[in-house]
Order: C-alpha cells, then structure tokens, then sequence
C-alpha cells in the first residue's frame, strides 16, 4: 500500500512541467524512503532524476516497494482539474493497475477523486556516477531561465565556460554573437567555486527544457568538469531535488 | 562542426 499527500497541488504541478518536456511516460519508483524516478529523453542526451523524500510530505506511507508507472501527460490533464491549494493524496494499492488522486480543497468542503491507469514500462536504471566537478556555480533560477533563452536566439550551441573570474555563456551564429558573463556577488546571489577552469559546448534546446524547473527553486547549481555531462539541479525545498544531466558536444 | 555526445558512454545501465 501507497499512500502520500502533499498539503498543496501547486509544488505537484509543477513538477511534472519540469518533466514532461523530457518524458512521456515515466515510472516512480516508491520506498519507505521516498520517491525516486530517473529517465533519459529519447535520444540519450539528456536524463532527469526526481527524489522527494519522505519528509517532503505531510504524509507519507509505503508498506512495500512500488513502482508507478505514468504517463506524464494523463497526469498533467488530471492536475488540471486541480487548485493550486488544494491538498493531494496519492494512493496505490499492491500490485495495483491503477493509481488514485484525490483532492481537496482549502476549507475541506470540496473533494475530488480521480483514477489513471497504470502503465508498464520497461525502463533502464542507470548508474549516475559520483562526480566531482571542478566548477560548482549557485545563481538565481530566473538568471539562468533568462540567459538560456536569452542564448537561444542565437545558435543552437551554447558554450559554457567557468573560471575563478567568472561564468560565461557564448552563442554565436548567422545573425552575430552574443556573450553573457556572471561574476562571483558579495551578496551571494551568485557564487562560483573553480578548481580548474572548464569551457564545454552544449545543446541550447535541451538547457530550455531545463529551465521549465525554474518555479520550483530560488537558486540553481550547476555543475562542469571536463568531458563529463553538466549538471543543472533544482533543489526542492530541503526534501529532494530535481537534477538534470545533459552530454556535451564535441568537435569532430 | 562537432557531434552531439550520448549520455549510455557516461551513464552505465545497472
């Protein structure tokens, strides 16, 4: 038995926004510990890893280990029957072909209840490797959504390179260039730690898609180290976390 | 030009 409710939908929804540019069809996989679900896009560039860990809920129990398997855009439709306030539970049975949301509103006079079937998907874990990066940068989620479209416009490709004198975005292509740097803030808002300094090429497209987590968190990490997949994490709260990995690009 | 790299060299299946 499954059971799990969050006092708001809002936190809920937007979450899946996060993933369902990615992914159709995801399986959570639920313990006594939380909730975990990790998934590469269909071409193998990009993975995201979602963790919730129990504390996270303002309820939370499983028995026995469960695997949900769902397709993210059924859910999005059944979150749209939803208020932003309004608390959800989740509840699976063993074994069960189905999940159940239910919901209720502020001042508890209002219930919903709804079903979606279960998938089964045969899905890949993989082993995400311990890595430690040589340039760790915190910045503002909104600086990062802004710089990411904002390099966009330019080129498909988007050079990313850190040093102890700061972050640099690059882009350039037929229309011209463009070149974004952030400094180390006294305040904080901006903090980088360089090791040695990295300069890798990335596609734009998929660190767009990335920053659709950005109304889950005030700060973003971000994590470079050579030839090895960046590292964009979106805390969420203390209690979990959303992390995406995105390959680089290498000249021929 | 350069070449997109995939996450499976990186990433091993468990």
């Amino acid at each position: 038995m499954f059971e799990a409710r969050l006092a708001s939908t809002l936190t809920l929804k937007r979450i899946v926004d996060a993933l369902r540019e990615i992914l159709n069809q995801s399986t959570l996989d639920c313990s006594d510990t939380g909730i975990q679900m990790q998934a590469m896009d269909n071409s193998h560039v990009s993975l995201v890893s979602l963790c919730l860990r129990k504390e996270y809920f303002e309820k939370y129990k499983c028995n026995r280990n469960i695997s949900l398997g769902l397709d993210l855009k059924s859910l999005t439709k059944v979150l749209k029957c939803a208020n932003g306030d309004d608390a959800v539970t989740i509840k699976a049975a063993d074994k069960a072909d189905k999940v159940e949301l239910s919901f209720e509103s502020a001042g508890k006079e209002r219930t919903a209840d709804y079903e979606l079937r279960l998938l089964n998907l045969d899905q890949e874990h993989l082993a995400i490797p311990e890595t430690e990066y040589n340039c760790v940068v915190h910045m503002p989620a909104t600086e990062f959504a802004r710089i990411c479209r904002d390099m966009a416009t330019f080129s498909e490709s988007v050079v990313i390179a850190c040093s102890k004198e700061g972050i640099k975005f690059s882009a350039s292509g037929e229309m011209g260039a463009a070149n974004i740097k952030l400094s180390e803030t006294t305040k904080g808002e901006v903090s980088i730690q360089v090791d040695e300094p990295v300069a890798l090429s990335f596609a734009g497209r998929y660190l767009s898609t990335f920053t659709r987590a950005t109304p889950l968190a005030e700060k973003v990490k971000i994590g470079l180290a050579p030839d090895v997949p960046l590292l964009v994490e979106y805390p969420i709260e203390d209690y979990g976390y959303i992390r995406y990995y995105l390959a680089p690009k290498v000249d021929d | 030009a350069q070449t997109q790299v995939r996450l499976d060299s990186f990433f091993k299946t468990m």
